[in-house]
């Protein structure tokens, strides 16, 4: 515990660090963490984005830097990874380090201390923002991260339909923990719903109405916005470009 | 290594075990399990669902039965669990077992153990099918489930982004493992397309097209269905009624 206290003093050059949770997996929280770091990045402010989905890394896929492998730089006779820079964001994964078919790698003990290292051994440099992916739902790598860095807050990204709440209200409870105590930032509902280019006032709920956005009423958590979807941000997704669609500009006011 | 293969014969009055897997959260694989539970109920066979996805269970909030205990029945002096019956399915997941709002608890030995229990301890009965919803991804519990019981066949959910197909690749090199050695009945892509009311010549590839039907030809492995983005197949979801709707019905004709 005193450990963990000395621990919080890691990143200490930068000024607001930000998790993107979400309490199950394919709601697009990986999407909207870089979205939000490039979105933040526009603004003229330095961002890192850490990539702790430590299941299914995907940040070095949509920043279109897979391929990449991260030097290591020598500071005071320690040495350091340096994180991949693109779209104006630094970023490092583990996607970096693992095979892309490993079909049974990143478990446990093995997955927590890597994302560690990405902290504590990486010369991340002085940042205005980092971002972090986290895994989905909730777990170990989630308490790992909480007990090494001093969080500014979490953001929780959900998809409209009924059946996500609990699992949102999993991730709530969680981050309300004394021994975790991270102010949930607000609740962006994603895919809220579709409306086609021929169609421009229609819109279609695919997946539910405003469940996010009421249980963000209910519960008086700042809604950060309602995200269409749109198949531009898919796109974005496969071809390695965020696509800053959107709300991401109502979410980067709302820091 | 003697053990798992007496384990194999666990479930011996079950005709068809048939796992439904996914790359990653979020594609819909609980939402084909238990379409393709009801569908395969419906043609007359006698059907159990086993809901293994012990991080999200959801299959007891999806037939409408999340508040029903599974009561317990002695046959020759040993114990069993007593399936719970809802749509012409007989069901049990470790959703009736554990509160709604526990942060952190099916964690790895436990997960594992509580899924075996549902299957060496539970009174399924006879059985032409028997569905297991896995967990996304791959791990323990695949491994552990696998090694408990002879399954038929694995079917693979997925949605159609690029994205998305690594991690289809690296579930189906998980079964083809020698140790694992499970039979990949086809792949599902879910989520294809939307078509509005308004506008029914019309397809809009949200998540991109094609993705996963390309990858079925080019491995070999039979498209069992492209399932369209239908609001009502969410609803049912929400409501606890499965909805049944389209390619269901060529799935399990597959079968
Ligand atoms: N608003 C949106 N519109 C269209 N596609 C989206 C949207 N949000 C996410 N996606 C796509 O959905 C898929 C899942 O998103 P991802 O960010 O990987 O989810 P998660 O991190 O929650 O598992 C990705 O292919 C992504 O590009
Ligand atoms: N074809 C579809 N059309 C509309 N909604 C769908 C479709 N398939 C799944 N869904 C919805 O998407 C959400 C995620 O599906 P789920 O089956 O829980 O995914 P997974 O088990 O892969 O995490 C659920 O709310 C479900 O009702």
């Amino acid at each position: 515990n005193v450990t963990a206290q000395a621990n919080k003093s890691l990143l200490p050059n930068v000024k607001n660090i930000i998790a993107v949770a979400s309490g199950k997996g394919g709601v697009g929280k990986s999407t909207v963490a870089a979205n939000l770091a490039v979105a933040l990045a526009g603004t003229g402010a330095s961002v890192g984005l850490l990539d702790a989905d430590v299941y299914g890394p995907s940040q070095h896929i949509m920043f279109d830097v897979a391929h990449e492998k991260p030097m290591m730089k020598d500071i005071d006779g320690k040495s350091y990874i340096v994180p991949i820079e693109s779209h104006g964001v630094k970023l490092l994964s583990i996607g970096f380090f693992a095979s892309m078919t490993d079909a049974i790698v990143w478990r446990g003990p093995m997955a927590s201390k890597t994302v560690q290292q990405l902290i504590s051994d990486a010369a991340w440099g002085d940042l205005d923002y980092m971002i972090i992916d986290l895994p989905p739902g909730t777990g170990d790598i989630h308490l790992s991260i909480v007990n090494a860095i001093k969080l500014t807050g979490a953001v929780i990204v959900s998809t409209p339909q009924h059946i996500a709440l609990a699992d949102v209200q999993r991730g709530i409870s969680m981050f309300a923990l004394p021994s975790i105590n991270v102010p949930v930032l607000g609740i962006i509902e994603n895919m809220a719903y579709f409306t086609p280019a021929e169609l421009p006032n229609n819109k279609y709920y695919l997946f539910g109405k405003d469940g996010a956005a009421n249980m963000a009423k209910n519960l008086g958590i700042p809604l950060l916005g309602q995200i269409p979807i749109v198949q531009a941000i898919c796109e974005g997704g496969d071809k390695g470009e965020p696509a800053v669609i959107g709300t991401d500009n109502t979410v980067t006011t709302a820091f």
